[in-house]
């Protein structure tokens, strides 16, 4: 089973067309395995990229490097995915 | 019975598919689960049939989890007390709008559109998104199902690259989990409504995608969708933006919704269910029922259109 501890979710907004590309290149980057939750389209809409943990230094420094505003969304997706199957196994029980 | 299942909490496939079933069962004479092919890895591709009877009635389509990682979107097809499987199913005869619905059409409902992906994401990578189909010459997997329709297949906002998250896959309906719907929507021939659910985006959206051309229906597909987003918001306050997809996210060639508006399908529209801005499409198992409660009465204002705007 494929685990995301550290990986953050980030919610970027570019400002102009320029930082825009700047988000697309980030995505071409394979080594760097951003996932696009929402895709960078137009200036001031929000994107959200998931960077695993082994990336987040370096995508965030890219980001505060060319003035691209961001935030965490989802501080560890593990947390939330750990936290939705405990759920699912409570339910599981109670069913029974 | 359904009684036993757990509205507010994520299922697997085989949980929904004995619901799915239970459903039937529970309501013989107006809900039958259809297979209308399988999937890559040969699982069952099942279709609730809402009907009260006659053949050749006019029809609605409805999916949800055609990307598999959008759990909220399955969750939101078989949530009760007002949404949307049960719902169609219990209002039958009690609420006017459904039962003038089910007098005159038939509701066809996906739940779990792309299987082998929705199985993946239990067992392997909670965060998959595509199909499962191994990609000749490449090591990665998967084709995205919303990027494979015959509709401006190839274009811009797609991917020709197997390991992107978009890939639209070697050929237009490649994917057995896309040709079988496509099949089923041509061969019934008198689909008047067809509603692809995503999630998160907070977003109702009409064609196209894959051009900038506004839609020949552009007004009507707009004046709908924002007496739809009114009414969703009507619920709980969450508010949705709305217009054609090319003008509203961005542009996709090969979606869903394109490719049924191109094959005669007027109202045809795609979801992208809410988002707080704190989970992605990530959303508690406690927001599934606000989730499907709110998106009921949108999904009823299009449903109810189709019936009294006969083309």
């Amino acid at each position: 089973e494929e685990l995301f501890v550290g990986d953050q979710v980030l919610r970027a907004v570019a400002g102009d067309e320029e930082q825009l590309a700047l988000l697309r290149d980030l995505g071409e980057q394979a080594e760097l395995q951003v996932d696009f939750w929402r895709g960078p389209t137009k200036p001031n809409l929000p994107v959200d990229l998931r960077v695993p943990f082994r990336s987040l230094q370096a995508v965030k420094s890219f980001l505060e490097a060319n003035g691209v505003a961001y935030s965490v969304m989802i501080e560890d997706v593990q947390e939330l995915l750990d936290e939705e199957k405990k759920t699912m196994a409570l339910s599981r029980r109670l069913e029974r | 019975s359904t009684g036993t299942f757990d509205f507010a909490s994520y299922h697997t496939i085989e949980e929904i598919y004995g619901w799915m079933e239970a459903l039937a069962a529970a309501h013989p004479g107006l809900v039958t689960r259809l297979q209308i092919g399988q999937s890559y890895e040969k699982r069952p591709l099942y279709v609730l049939k809402f009907s009260t009877g006659g053949a050749g009635r006019p029809a609605i389509w409805l999916d949800t989890g055609i990307h598999s990682r959008e759990w909220i979107t399955q969750a939101t097809g078989v949530v009760p007390s007002s949404p949307l499987a049960v719902q169609i199913a219990e209002e039958y005869g009690k609420d006017p709008a459904v039962t003038a619905i089910l007098d005159s059409m038939d509701i066809f409902f996906e739940i779990v559109t792309n299987p082998d992906g929705f199985a993946y994401t239990h067992s392997t990578n909670r965060l998959w998104r595509k199909t499962r189909s191994v990609n000749a010459g490449s090591s990665c997997v998967g084709v995205d199902p919303n990027r494979n329709w015959d509709a401006g297949f190839g274009g811009p906002g797609s991917s020709s690259n197997p390991c992107s998250e978009t890939y639209h896959g070697p050929y237009a309906h490649s994917e057995s989990e896309v040709s079988a719907i496509a099949d089923f929507i041509l061969r019934h021939g008198n689909v008047k409504a067809a509603v692809s659910i995503h999630s998160y985006s907070q977003m109702l959206m009409f064609p196209y995608g894959y051009k900038a051309a506004p839609a020949p229906d552009r007004r009507e597909l707009n004046d709908l969708a924002a007496e739809a987003v009114r009414d969703l918001a009507a619920v709980y306050g969450t508010e949705y933006t709305y217009g054609s997809i090319i003008d509203t996210i961005y542009q996709a060639a090969g979606t869903t919704v394109d490719w049924a508006y191109d094959n005669g399908v007027k109202f045809s529209y795609t979801f992208e269910l809410r988002d707080t801005g704190r989970y992605g499409f990530l959303l508690p198992a406690g927001q599934i029922v606000p989730t499907a409660r709110e998106t009921w009465p949108a999904l009823l204002d299009i449903m109810l259109h189709a019936l009294e705007h006969p083309y």
